[in-house]
């Protein structure tokens, strides 16, 4: 079975804001 | 067919036709009579001019159209014929017509610098050690291992009054030497400019008593300088370029007027003169079509077994090497195309969360995941695990 993509929307960047990349 | 080039396309030696490199060039002369007109010669009168045109003019001349110089009548009486041929030339031969008794003495020269500096290429004289300070030529021509300037008996005089004045450039050299091993040899053929000094004129009797001279002009026609346009063995013909000039037609990746070194990008190997066994023709760099620079590394040509020095400069397309032959940081190659498709390496395309780096395995492309995460790009979460919602760890194990 394929698994899904990982989906941006679901991750909390509260504490990793530095990461988030840029859309 | 390009004489440069076999049948099949490989390339070989190729040398230029013997031709009179003195033919309709300008000869510089220090002496011509006519000016103040004479009797005899009057420059502004076109029948009784004698200028130095008439001693390289096309099909010859007759000896009732002779330059002339003025009527000399004191010491030094030297006069000077200079014939620039434009570029550089392998001499086989000199030669010079005289219309009148031809002088006692005359040195010939050459230039390999446009003029700037000269070198004997042989004396005629009948008094070789008074007029030049060396011994007259043997027979058996130079004794050195190198060719040099000999000195030869003056020229005879003819029975209708004239004379020739005949050199080649064998008479100077010593037997054996082979011009493609030689690098002595080919310097004494090349020449960009011939000069002639007549330095003394031929009295009646020989007389060694320059106060003896009486009132004497020269005059000759025909000046022969036979010799191959010097293409180092790159071309089989010179051309005019654009600005008039006379350069090789160059090929075997070779440029310049003389075909004297490799075109920018031909610099797998480094210039060498084509023989009559092996052309040594220059080498593309071999940089896959993704760099139109590339530049000669003698360290690397060495390591090679003499084989390929070339290093490729500003790789496009995102590859990378010495011959543009892997793809750069962020890139890896795409198996389905061409080493030379411009678009041979695909960008990684790390997944910005899943991925634990930007750089993926340049061969097989794929990025370093996290723990938990698969795919090429690192997409997604591995068999067993799950998406949470922690950008620092995306996949977790499922419970």
């Amino acid at each position: 079975d394929v698994m899904p993509t990982l989906d941006m929307a679901l991750f909390d960047w509260t504490d990793y804001e530095d990461l988030k990349p840029e859309v | 067919t390009d004489p440069c080039y076999e049948e099949g396309g490989a390339p070989r030696g190729c040398i230029p036709g013997l031709v009179n490199a003195a033919l309709g060039r300008e000869v510089l002369v220090s002496n011509t009579c006519g000016r103040p007109a004479t009797w005899a010669c009057d420059s502004s009168d076109l029948m009784r001019a004698h200028p130095p045109a008439l001693l390289t003019l096309a099909g010859g001349s007759t000896s009732s159209v002779c330059w002339r110089s003025e009527v000399l009548h004191r010491v030094p009486l030297n006069v000077t014929l200079t014939v620039p041929l434009g570029k550089a030339f392998e001499l086989v031969f000199v030669s010079l017509r005289f219309c009148s008794a031809p002088p006692a003495s005359v040195a010939l020269l050459k230039s390999q610098d446009h003029g700037h500096s000269w070198t004997p290429l042989g004396f005629f004289s009948s008094h070789c050690s008074l007029d030049y300070g060396r011994p007259p030529a043997s027979s058996d021509g130079p004794a050195g291992p190198g060719p040099e300037a000999l000195c030869f008996p003056a020229p005879q005089a003819h029975s209708d009054g004239g004379g020739l004045m005949a050199f080649s450039v064998q008479d100077g050299s010593p037997p054996g030497l082979d011009l493609d091993s030689s690098p002595v040899l080919q310097d004494w053929l090349t020449a960009t400019d011939i000069r002639i000094l007549l330095t003394r004129p031929s009295m009646p009797g020989d007389t060694k008593d320059l106060d003896a001279i009486v009132p004497y002009s020269y005059s000759a026609t025909e000046l022969q300088v036979g010799g191959r346009c010097k293409c180092n063995g790159h071309a089989s013909r010179c051309l005019l370029d654009t600005q008039g000039h006379l350069i090789c037609d160059c090929r075997h990746g070779t440029e310049g007027p003389d075909c004297g070194r490799c075109k920018p990008f031909y610099c797998d190997r480094p210039w060498q003169r084509a023989t009559a066994r092996e052309a040594h023709a220059c080498l593309a760099c071999s940089c896959n079509g993704h760099a139109r620079r590339c530049r000669f590394n003698m360290e690397l040509y060495r390591l090679s077994g003499r084989r390929s020095g070339g290093v490729c400069l500003n790789c496009r397309h995102n590859t990378a090497g010495r011959h543009c032959h892997y793809c750069r940081e962020g890139f890896y190659r795409d198996p389905d195309r061409a080493l030379n498709d411009r678009r041979a390496c695909r960008a990684c395309d790390c997944h910005p969360v899943g991925a634990a780096g930007k750089t993926c395995n340049q061969t097989t492309g794929q990025c370093p995941c996290k723990d938990g995460v698969t795919g090429l790009t690192c997409n997604r979460c591995a068999p067993g695990f799950q998406q949470s919602r922690s950008p620092v760890a995306p996949c977790v194990k499922t419970p």
